[in-house]
């Protein structure tokens, strides 16, 4: 059987209203080490993978690999019922076809056990080879999420690029154009203020803003991210997760025919 | 034009 105790439950719910409207069906693949996921929006231009390590759980306990199908709408459903302060439990027998969300209430008042129906899934699996990336940005999720969407009303594609001094993001549409520049920055107090650069070779690409819109849903889950960037590769969005792992979402590049 | 290309055109399909 699989059983995993989060104390942390809202973290599922956050990992949740972060892909539920990008990927409809997926399967949640789980093993000793831990749950992981990986799934393509339907237009297969953007991707995402996510990983929740056994070692973030109170309680992990995995006897066989189990690949859980489950529609992310109606998991979302389920977990919008569990407090944000909530320990979640899932739970799944190896053979069977349901999945147990129970919720436990900080003062352990209150437990609600959800039962939800699991379905087949034949998943399409991406070989994602290691990539030593040209460039690499770390900066504040919450900077990257209002750019996005201020741009996002001016234009439908962006070009980031990245150059030692910073990270610029530029659009154009019918009304004008805007341009962005996120300076490299570390002399600030806190460090999730910190905009930094690692950079091999300047790099310039250009992405749809409403995919880019769509993986800042995951801003919640840390508050920093950090995009990973290569000449005619997709971009890696990665927000990571405390003690557990990581969200990361790929997008392929737009590219001139 | 800039086509939005799909995934498998930079990672293989396991």
């Amino acid at each position: 059987m699989f059983e995993g105790r989060l104390l942390q439950g809202s973290l599922l719910k956050k990992v949740l209203e972060a892909i539920k409207d990008l990927v409809t069906d997926t399967n949640f693949d789980c093993s000793e080490t831990g749950i992981a996921l990986q799934a393509m929006d339907s237009s297969h231009v953007a991707l995402v993978s996510l990983l929740l390590k056994d070692t973030g759980f109170d309680h992990f306990r995995c006897d066989r690999n189990l690949a859980l199908g489950i529609n992310l709408q109606n998991m979302s459903k389920m977990l919008k019922c569990a407090g944000n302060d909530d320990i979640i439990t899932l739970k799944a027998e190896d053979e069977g076809d349901t999945i147990t969300f129970m919720f436990e209430s900080p003062n352990q008042d209150k437990i609600s056990d959800f039962e939800m129906k699991l379905m087949d899934i034949d998943s399409e699996h991406l070989g994602i080879p290691d990539t030593d990336y040209q460039a690499i940005v770390t900066m504040p999720s919450a900077e990257f999420q209002r750019i996005v969407r201020d741009l996002s009303s001016i234009g439908d594609t962006a070009v980031i690029g990245v150059t030692k001094e910073g990270i610029s993001f530029s659009t154009g549409g019918d009304i004008g154009k805007a341009n962005i520049v996120c300076r490299q920055n570390t002399n600030v107090d806190k460090e999730e203020d910190q905009t930094t650069v690692e950079i091999h070779e300047p790099v310039s690409l250009t992405f749809a803003l409403r995919y880019l819109n769509s993986f800042t849903k995951a801003t919640a889950l840390s508050p920093q991210v950090t995009l990973s960037l290569s000449k005619e590769l997709p971009i890696v969005v990665e927000y990571k997760i405390e003690k557990m792992g990581f969200l990361r979402f790929y997008l392929a590049p737009k590219i001139e025919e | 034009p800039a086509r939005q290309n799909r995934l498998f055109k930079f990672f293989c399909l396991h």
